[in-house]
Parts: C-alpha cells; structure tokens; sequence
C-alpha cells in the first residue's frame, strides 16, 4: 500500500518556478491498476517520478507500507527501487553503450543480494521472449525502432519482478498490435498481483485500469472533472 | 516531385544484415499529403530518413524535381534538406546544451544565405506560438515534458517554411487535445502548399491524408494488403 497526502513539486529555474503537482492526495493497495490520463504538461511523468523514488516531494508525505519515503536519502531510495519498482520511461533511458541484453540486465546485476549469472541470463531472456525482441539481443539502442526501443525499456522493467510497476507511456511509439500486446502482458502481470500504476493519452487501454485519475495543472479531479483540492 | 525507384536499405552489423526497405516504389508531388502506416520495425522512419536525405539507400534511385540524390554528398544532401526540408523526428533529437528558442532558431542560423537576427526572432516567435510553448522560450529540453518536448520539435521542423515536411509519429506522446491541434497545424500547412509525408499509428490522423500507404517488412503493401513488388 502507498499514499501520498498533501505532495507538492516546485521545479525552480533561474527566472520563475514550475508548481508541477499542487497538492496530490492519492492511496494505491497491493495489486491495484490505476491510469493516470491529462494533457500535456500536466504533471503526470513528475508523479511517477515521485510515486518511483526518483525524485523527492517538494512538501508533503509519501508512504510506502507504513513507512515514510519523502526525506529518504539518494542511496536508500535507489535501494528501494531496484528492489521492488519497475519504470518503464516516457523516453526510455536505454543506454547506449551497452546491448539489448547488458541493458535488460542492468537492474539485476545492480542488486545487493547478488543473482547467479545463470539465472540472470535466464531472466533476461524469458524478458526478451515476451517483447518479442531475442532476434535483436546482441545489437545496441541506436540500432532499433522506435517501437523497438520501447519493448527493450519495457522488457528491463519487468525483468526484476517488480513488486509496484510504474508505466509512462508505455505504447506511444507502437502500432495497435504491438501496444495490444503489451497490454496484455502488463494486463497478466497485474492479475498475477504486480500493482500497476500507468500514464497513458490513449483511453482504450486507460479504460482498462481498475482506477483512472485525471490530472490538470498538477491536481487530481475528481468524478465532475472539479480539482480535488 | 519526389520519385524512388526500387529504394533498398540494407543496415549492416557484426553477424546480420537488417533488410529495413526491400525496394520501395513511391512517387510524392507537390501539396500531396501522404500517411504511412505499418508495425513496429517495418522500415517507416528509415523510409522518411532517406526522404530527408538523412541517409543514402543501398540501392535504387532517388530522384527530387529530375535530379538524382541517391548519391549525393553529405555536404550537399545537407544544403538541400536546410533550405527545403523540415522534419519533426520521432525520438526529437532536441539539443539539450541549447534552450528551446536557440533550439528552433538553429535551422535558419545554419542557412548560406544569411538571415537578419531580427528576422530569425520573429520566425522562431511564431512558431512558438502556433505549438502554445512562448513561456518556456529560455529552458532546457530536459526541463520540458515529453509532449512540450515533441512540441518544440514540431515548432523546429516549421521554422524554415520547408516545401517538403516529413513527419515520423508527432502525436506519440500527445493527449489527443494538443494531438488535434498538431494535426490541424499540419492539414493547414498543407492547403497552403507545403507537400506532408506523415508517419502515424494513429488511423484517425492516418486517415486525414490524401493517400495512405501501408509497410510491411520493407515493402509497400497494395490496396487488398499484398506487397506491391
Ligand atoms: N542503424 C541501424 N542498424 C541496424 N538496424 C537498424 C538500424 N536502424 C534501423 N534498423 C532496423 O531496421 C528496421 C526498420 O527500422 P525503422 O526504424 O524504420 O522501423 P519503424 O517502422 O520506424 O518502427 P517503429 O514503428 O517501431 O518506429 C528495424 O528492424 C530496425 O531495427
Ligand atoms: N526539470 C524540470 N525543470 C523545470 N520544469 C520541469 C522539469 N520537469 C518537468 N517540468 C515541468 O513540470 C510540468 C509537468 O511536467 P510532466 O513531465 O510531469 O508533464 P506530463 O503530464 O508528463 O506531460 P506529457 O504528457 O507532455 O508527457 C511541465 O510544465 C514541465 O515543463
Ligand atoms: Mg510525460
Ligand atoms: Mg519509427
């Protein structure tokens, strides 16, 4: 279970500040499915952001099983994270330098509790079946699609088995086939228990989260399309 | 007039080659607007980047207005896309050392034929405001979302007043609000004159166009969904 009460983030730059999220109350229980939809510049991709630990509140509280996450240091969010959250990023965040393969990777060879190479090769194939990309393993980011790249980001996502799985955008770049089918598999992982929690404009796949929010101008509506706050 | 004549691209890496386009056919003239469609990995952004003289094929012809371009230099495919070419790509390409102003202005600063400053501003200012970014002129890319960012690669690709606008998905990351308005910026540009080559997976904005052609493993497919050669 998560909750954030009260969450702000200001982004300051030299001339003027940027209110991204003015006051964000929100509660998602172990195996939720909950979308998030708004247009853009609202304030989406900073709440997945601050939901995954890669960023801190401006003000506010944010709890993860009780515990409160807000004022956790880089080192401890970064421990947190690699061990039970997943992202699948708005823009993906593959690095260059490495292949498809070292890339998917990455998050379990991070890990404290060190993994068997044996069992993470396995993983990280059973990850690349699923997207349907083995054929392309030994290549590197710049080498593939668009669409490619999306089904890599979303491959390393899922490798860790996350607990909590954070989702941006996850078929802005795929044909309908393509994006069907990640749906479906983000679909499988949620009845299976993973909490789901995805940004996305199109509403078919919105409409099949157990929760939609909308967001505007940094606040949740509610039901009449009023702010909440 | 832009014509291909059995276009082939064949991208070459250590152990593989990827036959991206198969030998395209394909004839665009002047204030045609044409879509393409196809799944992901089927060879639509490699098609538009040797539209845009961003790469060479590996064989076939190419021809603009009669003259043959497929073997161009780089230097003066160069010349040619910076007077007559705008494009919007999918993954931005936005410079983040510039800010967003500095980022659209840079096709008109890199013109042979000089431009006044006070003209480059003025340009630049307008185009800012048909994408609704002027207030965030002085920031960095990574300061934007990702729809602002797709945003101000639109604005860029608008800036040079191109005869020819090729355009790989510019609604990826859009809510379909700020999608539309794209898309009636673009239906626009192309009643006055200026011939559109659009990438989409979006069939609603597919369908905007006067043609629609469908790729499939680097081949375009006729109307009843066989490959045309
Ligand atoms: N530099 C490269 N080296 C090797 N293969 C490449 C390179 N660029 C593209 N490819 C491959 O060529 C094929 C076509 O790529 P392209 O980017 O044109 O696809 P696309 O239709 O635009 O896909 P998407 O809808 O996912 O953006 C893909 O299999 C891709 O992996
Ligand atoms: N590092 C930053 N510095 C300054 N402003 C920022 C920064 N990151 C985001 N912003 C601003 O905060 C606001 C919310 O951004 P966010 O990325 O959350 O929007 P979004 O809802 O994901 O939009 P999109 O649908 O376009 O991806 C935007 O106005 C954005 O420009
Ligand atoms: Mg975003
Ligand atoms: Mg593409």
């Amino acid at each position: 279970t998560i909750s954030m009460r009260g969450i702000t983030k200001v982004f300051a730059t030299d001339e003027m500040e940027t209110h991204a999220l003015r006051g964000i109350d929100l509660a998602i229980d172990t195996g939720d499915f909950v979308s998030i939809c708004g247009p853009s510049g609202c304030g989406k991709s900073t709440l997945l952001s601050l939901l995954g630990l890669l960023d801190m509140p401006t003000s506010g509280s944010y709890q993860i099983e009780g515990h409160e996450v807000s004022g956790l240091s880089l080192s401890e969010a970064a421990y947190i994270r690699n061990e039970k959250i997943g992202f699948i990023f708005q823009s993906f965040n593959l690095i260059d330098e490495l292949t498809v393969f070292d890339n998917i990777a990455l998050p379990l060879r991070y890990r404290r509790s060190s993994i068997p190479k044996a069992e993470i090769d396995a993983r990280v194939q059973a990850c690349l079946q699923k997207v349907d990309m083995t054929h392309r393993s030994g290549h590197r980011p710049n080498q593939l699609s668009g669409g490619q790249q999306q089904r890599i980001a979303i491959a390393r996502a899922l490798v860790g088995n996350p607990a909590l799985l954070l989702v941006d955008e996850p078929t802005g770049n795929l044909d309908s086939k393509n994006g069907d089918a990640v749906m479906e598999m983000l679909c499988e992982l949620n009845r299976k228990g993973t909490t789901l929690c995805m940004v996305t404009h199109d509403p078919r796949y919105a409409d099949m989260a157990g929760r939609k929010l909308h967001l505007l101008d940094g606040r949740i509506l509610d039901a009449d399309g009023a702010p909440l706050q």
